[in-house]
């Protein structure tokens, strides 16, 4: 099943 | 100090229902610009973006940037005390650890005030590049909500793949699959009840049906949605809030292993 990604590996903190 | 009126008072209510389920605490920033939130769930796998500009306000003063930690469980339970045709002031002083809500009844014949403890909350603040979408699906609201439902009495997650045949929406399960294809249709007599596809690339994800349930939530605010697509990006399902700005959901695709 593919995993679920995380919203942290795409947007980085400011 | 800081006193933002809005006369539609219902949209607060609606914005309170939108998100609650998926933010349990979370920060609202005031600025010049309008009331905002940013805010993940508890797993990092969805984020909310909320815009309330200030000119949508009747009276909106924020003499500086502040931001206010609310448990939205608790301001979802004294927004439910406002009437749908209230007229809302949120009030905050310097300093305070509270904030008022008041209601107004249209007459002015009933006047509330419900003060509601603040919260300190450690929340990261995440940095949203503008980005070119492989697609771009607007389609009514109810009808993306219907989908959604549907689907989710079949399977756990929706494969979204936009082509230049429309878009499909697919599922599988213990008891079988599904699959729903829209095509961009724009001669209807409602502007609301178009649906419009605009590709540059042919794109497909797999996303958890039961975030995109929960986004859901935002469909009284706006009879269209927006579902933004790119096969490097979370997808952003977007409800305008009519004159005064939007609520935006980003979830992270699954991804294959």
């Amino acid at each position: 099943d593919p995993k679920q990604g995380n919203i942290l590996s795409f947007f980085k903190q400011v | 100090m800081l006193e933002l009126r809005l006369v539609q008072g219902s949209l607060l209510k609606k914005v309170l229902e939108a998100i609650k389920d998926l933010v349990t605490d979370a920060n609202f920033d005031c600025s010049a610009t309008g009331f905002s939130l940013q805010a993940m769930d508890s797993s990092h796998v969805a984020l909310v973006a909320l815009l309330l500009r200030s000119e949508g306000f009747e009276h909106y003063r924020c003499d500086r940037n502040i931001s206010m930690g609310m448990n939205l469980n608790n301001m979802s339970k004294m927004l439910k005390c406002a009437g749908n045709d209230d007229i809302i002031t949120i009030k905050g002083d310097d300093g305070s650890d509270t904030i008022t809500f008041m209601f107004e009844s249209p007459t002015q014949d009933k006047i509330a005030d419900f003060e509601m403890k603040l919260m300190d909350i450690d929340s990261e603040h995440l940095g949203i590049p503008e980005a070119e979408y492989h697609a771009i699906v607007r389609m009514p609201s109810a009808e993306f909500s219907r989908i959604c439902k549907d689907l989710s009495s079949i399977g756990d997650t929706v494969v979204i793949s936009v082509t230049k045949e429309g878009v499909k929406f697919s599922t599988r399960g213990d008891i079988g699959a599904a699959n729903i294809v829209l095509r961009q249709n724009t001669t209807v007599d409602k502007p609301e009840e178009a649906t419009i596809i605009e590709m540059n690339e042919p794109v497909s994800l797999t996303f958890a049906l039961r975030y995109m349930n929960s986004f859901t939530k935002a469909t009284p605010l706006s009879s269209m949605v927006t579902i933004s697509l790119s096969s490097e990006l979370p997808v952003v399902v977007e409800y305008k809030i009519a004159e005064m700005g939007y609520v935006r959901f980003y979830l992270a695709p699954k991804i294959e292993e």
